[in-house]
């Protein structure tokens, strides 16, 4: 039936590459991947990925403070490369058309 | 999606959303709601993936509660060129910008109506006075229509799917006439956060695409309540 999710507390005083870490050591971090993959590759062809890893040295050029750090952070934590990051956090715009 | 917002007849603003998207199988478990703290006190309130840094449903304690729906216009390319040429907002990035800075309902309005963002939404927005409930059908420039609550002429609510208010939405994915019937046989008098969550789960509001629900009022941030849903319509 339905459920509640999971609540955690994110601490904003703590430095942005490092605040999802929290709430991502409890998820496995394969299964999160392979979820993640999933839905990116339902909705982007793979060849895209590597042209918009390009970007990952020029994040903080391109996307503010701090949300460049935390996109730094949580694909480190999780595993993924830059471009899946963004991709993933991009899915909204990059389909509401 | 859908948002509504909705005032009670004692000025009791209450807020709740269906978060519709593909992939429920594999969201529903990565849904998680966020307390975003600062200094040990609550800053906001937020539910999203894991992994999603921005926001789509959130609420600031005592000041106002935000959700956002899509709205499909326009061209890919043009949302490509305001993301990395005019460096505009993502949507969900404005609404967690928003739940930090913003000090009260009319600031937090404003902010959503006319910060350059990637890709057109509807914000809606919920306050804690009467009359504080709002749906904003944003362009990537500024806002197209501004639609408040007015409860002086017996608008006690509003209802946003995911097609302008002012337009007739297609019968094959109409979400707004069952949740409009649904609020009406509630009644204004009867309207809390348990029936709001009844009328978000009436059959087509809810649907097989619905990942969650969540009801929430800013005047009692306490109650805010996601519930991940799994027996869809």
């Amino acid at each position: 039936g339905d459920y509640p999710p999971p609540r955690f507390a994110l601490s904003l005083d703590t430095a942005p590459e490092q605040r999802w870490d929290e709430v991502l050591k409890h998820y496995n971090r394969t299964e999160l991947r392979r979820a993640l993959r999933l839905v990116m590759s339902s909705l982007v062809p793979e060849w895209v990925i590597p042209i918009i890893s390009t970007i990952g040295p020029e994040l903080d050029e391109f996307f503010p403070y701090p949300y460049s750090a935390e996109l730094r952070g949580v694909c480190k934590a999780i595993g993924i490369s830059i471009g899946e990051g963004i991709l993933l956090n991009f899915v909204y715009e990059a389909t509401a058309f | 999606c859908t948002s509504i917002v909705a005032q009670d007849t004692k000025g009791n603003i209450y807020h709740g959303r269906n978060l519709d998207y593909s992939f429920g199988e594999s969201l529903r478990k990565l849904i998680v709601e966020l307390q975003f703290e600062a200094n040990g006190q609550i800053i906001y309130t937020g539910t999203t993936a894991v992994g999603y840094l921005g926001l789509w449903t959130g609420q600031r304690p005592n000041k106002f509660t935000i959700s956002g729906n899509e709205r499909d216009k326009g061209h890919w390319w043009r949302n490509a060129i305001a993301a990395f040429w005019k460096r505009s907002s993502p949507v969900s990035w404005l609404i967690r910008d928003t739940l930090l800075e913003a000090e009260n309902f009319e600031a937090a309005k404003w902010k959503l109506a006319k910060s350059p963002i990637i890709a057109d939404v509807y914000y809606i927005l919920g306050g804690v006075n009467p009359n504080e409930g709002v749906v904003i059908t944003r362009n990537r420039d500024g806002p197209v229509d501004i639609w408040p609550l007015m409860t002086v002429i017996k608008q006690w609510y509003r209802v946003e799917t995911n097609y302008d208010h002012w337009t007739t939405p297609p019968p094959s994915c109409d979400r707004r006439t069952p949740a409009i019937k649904a609020l009406n046989a509630t009644g204004q008098d009867k309207i809390n956060l348990d029936t709001l969550f009844h009328v978000l789960s009436v059959n087509r509001t809810l649907n097989n695409s619905t990942i969650y629900t969540t009801v929430m009022s800013a005047a009692q941030p306490d109650k805010y309540r996601t519930s991940v849903r799994t027996c869809n319509r």
